[in-house]
């Protein structure tokens, strides 16, 4: 329940349903949204207090690092993960499809979505034998079946290497960029050598959702002439 | 935390104040990861003249407050002073965990109280 009195009211000021109760399991904040922040907030961490230089200004509503507009970004962690059976070691052509599903139900219908960044990292192993001529990953819509199945594929890409995180654009391709954001998403994974060799174990997916909630964005005011 | 004002009264000219809003004493500090707290400030002070013209490099000072402060110089029963208000505020980001355990990186304006004015 909210909580009654001052409390009530600023949450609401600050756009939010209902008081968190806090991570339920305690995970570490990734680093992408520690730079966002700081990159917003950079007096703020450091000093614990806020200082705004004389004559800053941050244009409102836009994120300058991922170069869209949006006043909420939101880390969210793959549902699927602990579902998955571990893979088992197999030939380059039996490489196998993982499910992912992302819980989207905290996007409220007024937010518009500017960017869906899908982020999987891979384990070392599979990073190390990579083949010279790279991968190809594939997303596809999972349907409702439990377990991965083919479905419509939404997007292939080019992947040269497995060191760095593998990102893959899903706004326009999942949904369409002026639709408002589904409660739920499932996706069909697959990385395929693109030459005979072992296939990579995905460590952890995640998606980077931006989205702007034109409620909480004021046009910036104009300077006095 | 608040500035305390001094003498108890309106605490002299309109200026900002310092007010600290910490999340732990908001009871929030086991959902919001950073910042722990914000410099939220406040505005108080007396509108009279020469109050209601603007300070050095503060924001411009509004005629109809000038005027108002004129009117009370003249005749204080022709209606108060101006009110001191913020003039210029500035945004905050949060950094949280929510109920979906999604880590959520908001963005809010006017949060912030860098200048207060007569108005």
């Amino acid at each position: 329940p909210v909580p009654p009195g001052p409390a009530a009211a600023l949450l609401q000021a600050l756009g939010l349903r209902d008081a968190p109760q806090g991570a339920p399991t305690l995970r570490p904040v990734p680093p992408v949204m520690w730079r966002l922040f700081r990159r917003r907030d950079p007096q703020e961490t450091r000093s614990g207090l806020r200082r705004t230089p004389p004559g800053a200004t941050l244009q409102p509503c836009h994120v300058e690092e991922l170069g869209v507009a949006g006043n909420i970004v939101r880390h969210i962690p793959d549902r699927g993960a602990a579902a998955r059976p571990p893979e088992p070691a197999s030939a380059a052509a039996q490489c196998p499809e993982w499910a992912v599903v992302f819980d989207l139900s905290a996007v409220e219908p007024a937010e518009r979505p500017s960017r869906a960044r899908l982020e999987l990292r891979f384990a070392a192993a599979a990073a190390a034998a990579a083949p010279a001529s790279g991968w190809e990953l594939s997303v596809a819509r999972a349907g409702e079946a439990a377990g991965p199945d083919p479905g419509a594929v939404l997007l292939r890409q080019a992947v040269p290497a497995l060191e760095s995180p593998v990102r893959a654009e899903l706004l326009g391709a999942a949904w369409a960029p002026n639709a408002s954001v589904p409660r739920s998403l499932r996706l069909a994974l697959a990385l395929r050598p693109r030459a005979p060799a072992a296939c990579a174990r995905l460590a952890e997916a995640s998606l980077l959702l931006v989205t702007l909630d034109p409620r909480l964005c004021h046009p910036l005011a104009r300077p006095r002439r | 935390k608040a500035e305390p004002v001094a003498g108890g009264g309106l605490g002299g000219a309109c200026r900002a104040r310092r007010l600290y809003v910490s999340f732990r004493e908001v009871g929030w500090h086991r959902w919001v990861i950073a910042p722990r707290g914000f410099l939220a400030n406040y505005c108080q002070g007396q509108c009279a003249l020469p109050a209601a013209l603007s300070g050095p490099g503060g924001p411009p000072a509004l005629n109809h407050a000038v005027l108002r402060a004129l009117m009370h110089a003249a005749t204080p029963r022709a209606g108060g002073l101006p009110c001191c208000v913020p003039a210029r505020l500035s945004p905050i980001s949060m950094l949280f965990f929510d109920n979906s355990d999604n880590v959520v990186l908001r963005h809010y304006e006017d949060m912030v109280v860098d200048e207060c004015g007569c108005r």
